[in-house]
C-alpha cells in the first residue's frame, strides 16, 4: 500500500460517502444518474468476484464490502424507495448503458492477462467502469442546475482513478515486473474522460458560480 | 505472481 493508493480508495470511499448522505438525507437522487448506479453496481460485482478465495488484508476485504454494499444499496434505493424514486429524472437519464456492457465484455474476451473466467470478469470490470460515468456525464449536460452534492460526487469519482495512475507509477518505480498495461490504459481513458467535467468544476469553483456544462 | 499483485487493488 502507497500514500496514492490510500489517497484513492479515500476519494473513492467519499465519493460513494457524498452519494449515500445525498440521497439518504435530503431523500433525492436529483441530478444522479441511475444506468451510471446500475454500472458501477456490475463493476464491483464482477471485479471482486475474488472476496471470498482470495484474502490480502482485512482493508482490502473490508473496502470491496463497502463498495458492494454502496453500490447496490444506492440502486435499491433509486429504484424502490418511494420518495427517492421520485426524484429521479427517468426521461432525461436515457444514455443506453447496455451498448456499454456489451462491447466491454467482446473485449475483455479478446483483450486480457490470462484467458480465466475470473480473469475476464476481472478484465471486464476495468473496461466497464472506464466508461461507466458516461450516463452520468450526459446527465449533467442535461441538467440545468447541478447540485453542489452531485458535482462534489462526480469530482471525487474521477479523482480516485488519477490518484491510483499515480499509485501505478509509483509501484512501476518501486517493484520489478510491476506492468498491467490493461489496468493502466483503462485507468488513464477513465480519468480522461473527466477531463472537461474537472474543468468546468474548477471555473466554477474559481469564480464561486454554479457548475454548469455548457450544453 | 505479478498478475495475483494487480489484484490486491480496489
Amino acid at each position: 500500500m502507497n500514500i496514492f493508493r490510500l489517497a484513492g480508495d479515500m476519494t473513492h470511499l467519499a465519493s460513494v460517502l457524498v452519494l449515500l448522505l445525498k440521497i439518504h438525507t435530503i431523500k433525492s437522487c436529483a441530478g444522479v444518474s441511475l444506468k451510471t448506479q446500475e454500472l458501477y453496481a456490475i463493476v464491483f460485482a464482477t471485479r471482486y468476484l475474488d472476496i471470498f478465495t482470495s484474502f490480502y488484508s482485512i482493508y482490502n476485504t473490508l473496502m470491496k464490502l463497502i463498495f458492494l454494499g454502496s453500490s447496490f444499496s444506492i440502486v435499491w434505493y433509486m429504484r424502490y424507495h418511494k420518495t427517492v424514486r421520485r426524484t429521479y429524472d427517468r426521461e432525461q437519464d436515457t444514455f443506453r448503458h447496455w451498448f456499454l456492457v456489451l462491447p466491454c465484455l467482446l473485449l475483455a474476451l479478446l483483450i486480457h492477462e490470462k484467458f480465466t473466467f475470473l480473469e475476464v470478469l476481472w478484465t471486464f470490470s476495468l473496461y466497464l467502469e472506464a466508461v461507466a460515468i458516461l450516463p452520468q456525464l450526459v446527465l449533467l449536460q442535461r441538467t440545468r442546475n447541478i447540485d453542489n452534492l452531485t458535482g462534489q460526487y462526480v469530482f471525487l469519482l474521477g479523482g480516485y482513478r488519477g490518484f491510483y495512475i499515480l499509485n501505478w507509477i509509483y509501484r512501476y518505480l518501486t517493484e520489478p515486473h510491476f506492468v498491467h498495461w490493461i489496468t493502466w490504459i483503462a485507468g488513464l481513458v477513465q480519468t480522461l474522460l473527466y477531463a472537461d467535467f474537472f474543468y468546468y468544476y474548477f471555473q466554477s469553483w474559481k469564480n464561486n458560480k454554479k457548475l454548469q456544462l455548457p450544453a | 505472481k505479478t498478475t495475483k499483485e494487480a489484484k490486491d487493488e480496489l
